[in-house]
């Protein structure tokens, strides 16, 4: 957070921004599902904090190693644990696993002080991690409260019970929070949205109808189509997408060329060494170099730097090929693999490298053009700025939604690759209190910091005007005006499936002008056009539901998005209802960019808001030219007033006979 | 039977009233309607879900579960399942 919150505009010294007029979102309570809590990193500090607010009726609660009066104060007001669902199924883990654990809201695994301190922890100036990434970290809401709820335990990477995370819903309703922020999710295939095995999807309908707005992490199963999780309508669900910052190492070669890398390397400028490349002299030419398999048997590796390649995105390829190195008394590791953004120190902070096919096709040219190839591996610099993009995340899950193709998910994208915050000191990669991690875990607090500010500032909008506003006013373009690209094998152009509204632009969301707003009769209505029974809806609403006979079509729930999985011959009319919540009188005009042979419409085309008119609908009709099955072809639809630009994407696929199997 | 049994949840939607004490006394009533008695059922509840909505958390057989499903006021009985990080 030493970057990403200034990248967002959310800079803690300009006096104009949303985290200003919100004042630091003071007041809002966010509640994290997650591992727990470090409660003396310095990110939980109480100082500058007034009392806790009078509506709060969660309790902290004491366990092993956690002192509820010692370890909650005006920070931290709310901490309790839930573990009876995990137990009863699976035993005792904190015996058996062999890893750290409490049975308390401590956090031994650091991924819940990690993910707290992003969205709500204090100001903390001049921290780095490992000397990198230098500057002042925050939470995105930093007078913000945190409650927290540790649901998952420290088995296995993290384990969350769906029995454990309802009754977190349960008391978290019933405590007052505003916002809820989940870094959890469950794999594909997906249960569906009213099936309590997902246990988010349902305790999440009952925080949103209480007016709480839930906001997910999509899942780190990307770049491939189709794994966006927490596909809920009413969850705000989080791509992640780097930042302008790199970690830029100089790889200086015995001709005098020098390649660049990233790397989190802390040790010093090393002089230049050998260079081995360990060449195959069986049938496959390329075996003994690859990372996770790499063979130094028969070579002389000691005192060298190692190249090798691999096609794994993980970290599993660079751990391997680090021992096999280490243990053959070699200095250095240089791995040429899909860039993947995410970095991590290699074990024991060994001086690794992480290049792309291209630079390390390069070096291997040069190893095999000289006798004695040499290297010299330099300490990684931080840049930070414009000579770097943005970009969405490769590991950051893609949509379309596999439950609901119609409805757009993942929602949002927000900064989930290299964030430096509070960690653990358990946590593996912790540096004298701060750890970077990556993953839309990551990414997720960033737009809970987010929610807090927009709920302090619009403190009556609903769960779903507050997702409205991040989504139409998300940026699309670097502020260059060039299009955000995506992570992947090719890099392309973003789109909506891999970003949602695009990433997320705080301070346009302030005052987004119109919110395409949904209470639970909306949500009803997409139960219905998912063919959930009448009873089920009605038990889940609280209400007597029936659903017309005529099943209203899922394309009309009044989302910030149109998509279209599926279109004939025939044109496909759908309706949107905006809601103004600028300035009174106001007209705006739609603009629409149609996807490539698709003809788009909107009626009416101007929308004249006065004192007594807040709420008007209109209908896009959208016909297809193609005469054969496409894939997703994208656009979008503006509505603006020459001040505010509420901007929605359009989704379209042509299907001229049942779909196979594309994505 | 603690070998045989999963946990399960029953959830029963949006609660009916305000009491969340006579809420929790519902669903121990519920289940103890399919496991005999109100001790076993206090044995074999893991929670009672009593603010946000109505429903329970309990250890239960294949055949509870089933029996469960069909009394009134219960939307659906589902097996836990586990959830990770990201």
């Amino acid at each position: 957070t030493t970057r990403s919150w200034d990248s967002l505009g959310l800079s803690y010294e300009s006096n104009s921004n949303l985290l200003h007029n919100s004042s630091n979102g003071d007041g809002v309570i966010i509640g994290v599902f997650d591992t727990g809590i470090w409660p003396e990193s310095k990110f939980f500090d109480e100082r500058g904090l007034g009392p806790v607010p009078s509506r709060w009726k969660g309790v902290c609660k004491s366990g092993e190693k956690f002192n509820a009066t010692q370890h909650c104060n005006r920070k931290i007001i709310g901490a309790r644990w839930f573990i009876d669902g995990f137990l009863a199924e699976y035993g005792l883990p904190l015996n058996s696993s062999g890893q750290t654990e409490f049975l308390s809201p401590r956090d031994a695994n650091g991924h819940g002080t990690h993910t707290a301190s992003t969205a709500a922890g204090s100001f903390v100036g001049n921290v780095s991690y490992k000397g990198l990434a230098g500057g002042n970290a925050r939470g995105g809401a930093p007078k913000a409260r945190v409650a927290v709820y540790k649901v998952c335990w420290n088995l296995l990477g993290g384990q969350c019970s769906s029995a454990d995370i309802l009754k977190a819903f349960d008391e978290a309703i019933h405590d007052g929070v505003d916002v809820l922020s989940l870094s959890i999710g469950f794999g594909i295939p997906l249960y569906a949205d009213v099936d309590e095995r997902d246990g988010i999807a349902t305790g999440s309908f009952h925080a949103v109808a209480n007016g709480i707005s839930v906001v997910c992490g999509a899942g780190n199963d990307g770049p491939s189509a189709q794994t966006v999780q927490n596909t809920a309508p009413w969850i705000l669900t989080v791509a992640a997408n780097s930042i302008d910052r790199a970690f830029l190492a100089s790889i200086t070669l015995g001709n005098n060329k020098t390649l660049v890398g990233q790397a989190l390397i802390t040790r010093k400028e090393n002089a230049f060494t050998g260079l081995l490349y360990p060449e195959s002299h069986g049938l496959d030419p390329t075996a003994s170099a690859i990372c996770q398999a790499l063979t130094l048997n028969g070579t002389d590796a000691a005192g060298k730097v190692v190249l090798c390649f691999t096609s794994m995105s993980g970290r599993i390829a660079i751990t391997s090929a680090t021992s096999a190195v280490r243990e053959a008394g070699g200095v250095g590791l240089i791995v040429a693999k899909h860039p993947s953004g995410a970095l991590y120190p290699c074990p024991g902070d060994f001086p690794c490298v992480e290049v792309d096919y291209e630079v390390g096709t390069k070096i291997l040219f040069y190893i095999r053009s000289t006798r004695f190839p040499v290297v010299r591996l330099s300490p990684p610099k931080t840049v930070v700025g414009k000579p770097v993009s943005a970009k969405v995340a490769f590991f950051s899950s893609r949509g379309p939604n596999s439950v609901a193709p119609a409805i757009l998910k993942p929602d949002i994208t927000a900064p989930g690759v290299n964030i430096l915050a509070a960690a653990s000191p358990l946590d593996e990669f912790a540096d004298n209190g701060y750890v970077m991690h990556s993953g839309t875990s990551m990414a997720t607090p960033h737009i809970s910091g987010i929610v807090a500010l927009l709920k302090a500032l619009h403190p009556t909008w609903s769960p779903a005007a507050i997702k409205s506003a991040i989504i139409t006013t998300a940026r699309t373009a670097a502020p260059s005006g060039l299009t955000i690209f995506s992570e992947g094998s090719p890099q392309k152009l973003a789109d909506p499936f891999d970003f949602g509204g695009g990433i997320v632009n705080p301070n346009a969301a302030a005052d987004p002008g119109l919110v395409y707003d949904m209470g639970t009769s909306d949500y009803a209505h997409y139960l219905c056009a998912m063919h959930y029974n009448n009873s089920a809806i009605s038990h889940l609403i609280g209400n007597l539901t029936k659903c017309p006979l005529q099943k209203p079509s899922v394309l009309d729930v009044n989302l910030p998005s149109i998509t279209i999985p599926s279109i004939r011959t025939t044109p496909i009319v759908v309706t949107r209802t905006v809601t103004n919540v600028g300035s009174p009188n106001s007209i705006y005009e739609a603009t629409i960019e149609p996807p490539s042979g698709v003809l788009v419409s909107v009626k009416p085309e101007f929308l004249v808001f006065n004192s007594t008119i807040e709420k008007i609908s209109f209908q896009v009709t959208i016909s297809t030219t193609h005469q054969m099955n496409t894939d997703y072809l994208f656009g979008s639809l503006t509505w603006t007033d020459k001040v505010h630009i509420v901007r929605i994407p359009l989704s379209v696929r042509t299907e001229m006979f049942q779909p196979y199997g594309n994505d | 039977r603690r070998v045989e049994g999963k946990v399960h949840i029953v959830y029963m939607g949006e609660k009916q009233h305000n009491d969340p004490g006579m809420i929790t006394d519902s669903h121990h009533h519920l289940l103890a309607k399919i496991v005999g008695s109100k001790q076993k059922a206090s044995e074999l509840m893991v929670y009672s879900y009593k603010h946000g909505f109505s429903g329970f958390a309990a250890k239960l057989t294949e055949s509870e579960a089933k029996k469960i499903a069909e009394l009134p006021g219960v939307v659906r009985v589902i097996p836990n399942t586990l959830h990770r990080l990201q």
